[in-house]
């Protein structure tokens, strides 16, 4: 029982989920024109998306397929573990003109993570 | 990095892997700085100076309607409500300092107008401009009339007009007065400090539509009554350098055009989403 509680749960860590990421506006240098915020919580996803999947990884009905094909032939890759939600974010920098804007980016921090 | 979005750290690393050829790194280095640069609706890397100045409006903005969590600031102090719409529905909002070596200043004795122009060039074509306000200081009189009574409110004492044109022509003769058209106007006290903000959503919407040629406003104050010295109610109402004694509190006094816009993509600056 201990063997497969251990294993699970190794499992269940190496499966897909979302990752905590922050970027620093400051690494890429871009701190001199963005006034705000000095970065942001962007995350990724990363892990296994392991046969059979789990109702908690968001897949689609391809990626189902996909995934039991796999189960039987290795020369199929297994799903991707990809954002399935994301939300914006708003900037405040100066443009090349030296103008103040702020302005809200889609799709810049993933919400949640899937099999697709 | 300083040339571009991409970091040189991130450059070198790619060029040196070996995978392709140093014409095709470059090549493929080029395409996505260029991805990178249209994400942020950017021709080129901004690469500000030392001295440009971030309107603390902008910032106030920032912080009431970031999408990013930090909903804590209240509204900005004498916001227009029509500007406070305009941003709920805009994902682009924008502000610009006039061009000071194409105003005129011109005052006589119960009068001054000051002729403003803004280079809205920067704005692109598909951003769709809905609503735009002219944001003025007006500075407390010191030691002018004071704080207005109901007798002295009657009289006009302590008061004065503000109008607002959109300027569409030239003067038909050298000394006449610009064609002009009123968008907005408003009865003030000059005991208060404060910002005031004038809608001019319809002259700016169609100069960055290409719809109508842009000659800038003229800003009008009117001095009604006799009380006070008349040159410190000039300076009431701050429309010009010249009218502003300190000179380092200029650049976040100055007046500020902020249009707000967008682009077709995605929600507004003030949509909120839920907390997960």
């Amino acid at each position: 029982q201990a063997t497969h509680r251990k294993q699970r749960r190794k499992q269940q860590k190496a499966s897909c989920k979302r990752h905590a990421l922050y970027v620093d506006f400051s690494d890429v240098g871009w701190n001199e024109w963005i006034v705000a915020p000095p970065g942001y919580h962007a995350f990724y996803c990363h892990g296994e998306c392991p046969f059979p999947l789990a109702d908690h990884l968001n897949s689609t009905n391809h990626a189902i397929v996909q995934t039991l094909v796999n189960s039987v032939n290795s020369n199929i890759p297994r799903a991707c573990c990809v954002p399935t939600e994301l939300s914006p974010i708003s900037l405040l920098y100066l443009d090349e003109y030296e103008k103040v804007i702020l302005k809200n980016y889609q799709d810049m921090v993933v919400e949640g993570c899937g099999c697709r | 990095g300083a040339a571009g979005l991409i970091p040189e750290v991130g450059r070198r690393k790619y060029s040196e892997s070996g995978k392709q050829t140093p014409e095709q790194s470059e090549n493929f280095l080029n395409e996505f700085e260029l991805r990178l640069l249209n994400m942020f609706g950017l021709k080129r890397r901004p690469n500000p100076s030392k001295l440009a100045v971030v309107p603390q409006y902008m910032v106030d903005l920032y912080h009431m309607h970031s999408v990013n969590g930090d909903h804590n600031t209240k509204r900005p102090r004498n916001m227009g409500k029509h500007a406070e719409r305009a941003a709920s529905k805009a994902n682009t909002i924008r502000s610009f300092h006039h061009e000071e070596s194409m105003e005129a200043l011109a005052s006589l004795k119960s009068r001054t107008t000051q002729q403003f122009f803004f280079n809205l060039t920067s704005i692109p074509g598909e951003e769709l401009i809905t609503s735009a306000e002219l944001r003025i200081f007006r500075d407390q009189v010191l030691g002018g009339t004071s704080p207005p009574t109901s007798s002295n409110n009657s009289t006009g004492a302590g008061l004065h007009r503000i109008n607002v044109y959109e300027v569409f022509g030239a003067p038909s003769s050298p000394e006449g007065e610009p064609l002009t058209r009123l968008l907005d106007t408003r009865l003030v006290q000059d005991s208060l400090s404060r910002w005031e903000s004038f809608d001019v959503s319809p002259a700016v919407s169609q100069w960055a539509s290409g719809g109508r040629r842009n000659h800038g406003f003229q800003v009008e104050v009117v001095h009604p009554g006799e009380g006070g010295d008349a040159r410190s109610r000039n300076r009431h109402v701050r429309v010009s350098r010249s009218l502003h004694q300190d000179q380092d509190s200029w650049p976040q006094a100055r007046p500020l055009l902020v249009t707000y816009g967008h682009d077709g993509r995605g929600d507004g600056v003030l949509h909120t989403r839920e907390k997960r």
